[in-house]
């Protein structure tokens, strides 16, 4: 009995890393979509020259930048929403633990 | 005397105020200096592509935006030193009329 405790505290171990870890890539890729959303807004106010190279920039370019932010943004999301999936796994599967524990 | 020690007062506030002035001037330059001199180094550490607008940056543009960052910078130091020699005129003439003053 005392082994199969062990054994399941071990494995909660386990899983409150796991869940360290996921929490700590939803705030990198949460931190990600902030700074391409902040991107984004400047690509949409910028004027009829780059206000850094000087260069005189087209409807076109500035197109390309706004929409290829986008993309990114959208991947981003998506990253996200498989992050978060993760994370409700692992609870679930603490929950299952804790249970487990519990009735030993 | 009372009169002329009126004038003089009012010569006095003047001056003070146009001292105020010019170093309102110089403080601005100075300003104006320090942000030339951080896009100088900006300029100076870009690399292949502007970071901006993404697009593919030529040697030649590099050196064109370096080049005049300098000219506007020799600029201000020429404003610089041409406002630095009227505070002194100013200094001066404040202390002459201090002067003045006394000895009435
Ligand atoms: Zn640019």
């Amino acid at each position: 009995k005392i082994a199969k405790l062990e054994e399941l505290e071990n494995k909660k171990k386990e899983l409150e890393e796991k869940r360290s870890e996921i929490r700590g890539v939803i705030a990198a890729i949460n931190t990600k979509i902030e700074e391409l959303s902040k991107e984004l807004e400047d690509y949409k106010s910028l004027g009829a020259v780059c206000p850094k190279c000087k260069r005189p920039l087209t409807e076109e370019h500035k197109k390309k930048l706004i929409s290829e932010t986008i993309s990114k943004i959208e991947n981003k999301k998506e990253e996200l929403k498989r992050a978060n999936a993760s994370d409700v796994k692992i609870k679930k599967e603490m929950r299952e633990l804790e249970g487990k524990i519990r009735e030993l």
